[in-house]
C-alpha cells in the first residue's frame, strides 16, 4: 500500500483547493491550477520551499535577482497578504485576481491607490510620489532637474489633490484615474486569459477528476 | 514624449518593476 508513491511530495503552505480558489475569483479551476505551475516555477527558484520570496519575486519580473526595485518591492508587500514576508499560493491567486481583465474595476481602483501609498497613511502623499518619481528616473536613466520633477509634481497634484491638502484621498484618487483611465493600465494583464494555454502541463498534475463549467 | 507633459503617475507607471506581465515570460 502506498509503495508506489515514494517520491517525496513538495509541501505548499496556504494552499488551498483550486475548486475553492476558483469559485472565490475570476479564475477557473483549470485556470488556478495552470497558476500553480506558473507558482510552482517562481517558489522554486532560488529555494524550493513552496513560498515565493521577494528575491525569486524581483528575479522572476526582472530575471535578475540582483536587482532592487522599489516598485517591485511595493507590489511584494501587497501580494504578501498574510505578512510573513513570503507570498504562499492562495495570496498569489487572490492578488492576480485584481489583475484579471474580469476583475471589478473598484478592486483596480484600489489596489492601485495602496500600491502608491508607499507608507500605508491612507493617503497618496507628495513626498511619496515625488520618492517614486525619482526612482522611476533613476531606473530608466533619465535625469530631469529638481525644479522639473517639481513642476510635474505641481501639475499632478494641481489635477488630482482636489481639496489641495496636499494629499490624495481615495475618492480623488477614483475621480482622477476615471479621467485617466490610461493610469489603469498596469492593473489588468491580458496574460491572465491564457494562462492555461501559456502553462498547458497542469493538465498532467490536475487533482481534480471533472471540471464542471 | 516630454516628461513634464506628463502626469507623475503616468511616469511612475512605466516603471518595469510594475510590469508585472514579465512574471509570464519564461
Amino acid at each position: 500500500m502506498g509503495c508506489f508513491n515514494s517520491k517525496p511530495t513538495r509541501q505548499y503552505p496556504g494552499k488551498e483547493d483550486p475548486v475553492i480558489l476558483a469559485s472565490q475569483t475570476a479564475f477557473t479551476v483549470s485556470e488556478v491550477e495552470a497558476l500553480f505551475e506558473l507558482f510552482k516555477s517562481i517558489s522554486s527558484s532560488v529555494v524550493d520551499d513552496g513560498l515565493i520570496s521577494k528575491e525569486e519575486f524581483q528575479l522572476a519580473i526582472f530575471k535578475n535577482k540582483k536587482k532592487e526595485n522599489i516598485f517591485a518591492n511595493r507590489i511584494f508587500d501587497l501580494f504578501d497578504v498574510k505578512r510573513k514576508g513570503v507570498i504562499d499560493f492562495d495570496d498569489f491567486v487572490r492578488s492576480l485576481n485584481v489583475f484579471h481583465p474580469n476583475a471589478a474595476l473598484e478592486d483596480k481602483i484600489e489596489f492601485s491607490f495602496r500600491l502608491y501609498d508607499l507608507h500605508n497613511t491612507g493617503f497618496i502623499e507628495r513626498p511619496e510620489v515625488k520618492q517614486m518619481l525619482i526612482a522611476l528616473l533613476f531606473e530608466s536613466e533619465m535625469k530631469l532637474a529638481d525644479d522639473v520633477i517639481e513642476t510635474i509634481l505641481d501639475k499632478t497634484f494641481l489635477d488630482a489633490d482636489l481639496n489641495q491638502d496636499g494629499k490624495i484621498d481615495i475618492v480623488e484618487w477614483r475621480k482622477f484615474v476615471s479621467e485617466n483611465p490610461s493610469l489603469l493600465k498596469i492593473m489588468t494583464l491580458p496574460y491572465l486569459r491564457d494562462i492555461t494555454t501559456s502553462f498547458p502541463s497542469f493538465v498532467f498534475n490536475s487533482n481534480v477528476d471533472e471540471i464542471v463549467a | 514624449v516630454a516628461p513634464v507633459t506628463m502626469n507623475a503617475f503616468e511616469l511612475i507607471s512605466k516603471s518595469q518593476g510594475l510590469n508585472l506581465s514579465s512574471l509570464f515570460e519564461k
